[in-house]
């Protein structure tokens, strides 16, 4: 299975079109291996990405530097799948 | 393995083998009123179902619902999974689905991506594309909701067969839409088109490649409008509802742009629960309450439907 350790979903929040643009710049980005769950549309509307583990400094720095705010809305995927694992697992096993 | 549908776990996420051998156990337990009908085989071969619920008549107007093109989506195959149960114990319980399968037919496909979901159980959890390889590329799948024949490679889809987005080769390249397209257009009866994903609590109808007003603009809203609050009436739960290029953005080659240029009025897509707390990792917890909740805005979907023949 692949591994999502450290892998962390951002919320960022573009208040314009200029910040809409700036994060449409960091999909382009392939290297960073970003995963758009809820791509940038327009200004105020919630954009919310998986970043692996080795891309979230320099997505967050990015970010940071031209004022764009975020929050972590996962902080960990691979605990997420732990636990969905985990109950799938019970689940199966009280059956 | 349950040996019923009574004592299926309809509250845990399933595999695909699971899912299949619920369908093979709700077919065996209603075979005169639930049909599966394979519509075709996919990249890698699987089987693609879809359940026919009928109570007779000869190519009946129909609603389609499918849920799950987007592999990673699990709500959306779990909560169809829940709905075929729910039509098998509603019919002849509740007058209003009563009177809708008396007169129409429901089509469900409840894993329209097998090949994708198959490999969110086995490899990689995240994966929403098709498993399909791709000539000259290291990059494996094809986005099914950007492969229909409506605006077909326009804004909001991707050439690059590394996007999450990429649009294929060309429309229909990908067996898990061609398969839908060859059932739609040989049925030639259907009247709504639901199709299910998660998340961020949307109902959404066309268009998604152009900025322009369908034709049926106002009743659509309209009908959305009365099914979001439906929905709501349930948990309070909140869904926006709007065209998609103007709910969220442009995107081409979507499936509902496909159904509605095909003279399907009744077209619409969910995102399903939430807003963004878990995304695509909802809690199983949430399965239930998700599905019942959803069921309420398909009703309306369905009721109107039945009541605004064309």
């Amino acid at each position: 299975n692949k591994d999502f350790v450290g892998h962390q979903v951002l919320r960022i929040s573009a208040v314009d079109e200029t910040q809409v643009q700036k994060v449409k710049e960091l999909e382009d980005l392939e290297h960073l291996q970003l995963d758009f769950w809820r791509g940038p549309a327009r200004p105020g509307s919630p954009i919310d990405v998986r970043v692996p583990f080795a891309s979230v400094q320099a997505v967050k720095v990015f970010l940071e530097s031209v004022g764009i705010k975020y929050e972590i809305m996962i902080k960990d995927v691979q605990l997420l799948l732990d636990e969905e694992k985990e109950q799938m697992l019970t689940s199966k096993a009280r059956s | 393995q349950a040996r019923s549908t009574d004592t299926f776990n309809y509250a845990t996420y399933h595999t695909l083998e699971e899912i299949y051998g619920f369908i093979d156990l709700l077919v065996a337990e209603n075979p005169k009123f639930i049909s599966k009908i394979q519509i075709g085989n996919t990249y890698e071969g699987r089987p693609i179902y879809v359940l026919k619920f009928s109570t007779g008549g000869n190519n009946r107007p129909a609603i389609w619902i499918d849920t799950g093109i987007h592999s990673r989506e699990w709500v959306t195959q779990a909560s169809a999974v829940w709905f075929a149960k729910k039509i098998t114990e509603d019919y002849g319980q509740d007058p209003a689905f009563s009177a809708i399968l008396d007169n129409m037919d429901i089509f469900l496909e409840i894993v329209t991506n097998p090949d994708g979901f198959a490999f969110t159980h086995s490899k990689n959890r995240m994966w929403r594309k098709t498993r399909s390889r791709i000539a000259g590329s290291s990059c494996v799948g094809v986005d099914p909701n950007r492969n229909w024949d409506a605006g077909f490679g326009k804004g909001g889809s991707s050439s690059n067969p590394c996007s999450e987005t990429y649009h294929g080769k060309f429309a229909n390249s990908e067996s898990e839409v061609k398969s839908i397209v060859d059932f739609v257009q040989n049925h030639g009866n259907i009247k709504a088109f639901i199709s299910i994903h998660s998340y961020s609590q949307l109902l959404l109808y066309p268009y998604g490649y152009k900025n322009e007003a369908a034709p049926d603009e106002k009743e659509l809203d309209q009908l959305a409008k009365s099914a979001v609050s439906a929905l709501a009436s349930l948990y309070g739960t909140k869904f926006e509802y709007g065209s998609i290029i103007k709910t969220i953005y442009q995107a081409s080659g979507s499936t509902v742009d496909w159904t509605y240029s095909q003279g399907i009025k009744y077209s619409y897509t969910f995102e399903l629960r939430d807003t963004g707390r878990y995304g695509f990792l909802l809690p199983a917890s949430q399965i239930i309450p998700t599905a019942k909740e959803t069921w309420l805005a398909l009703l309306t979907i369905m009721e109107h439907t039945l009541n605004h023949p064309y």
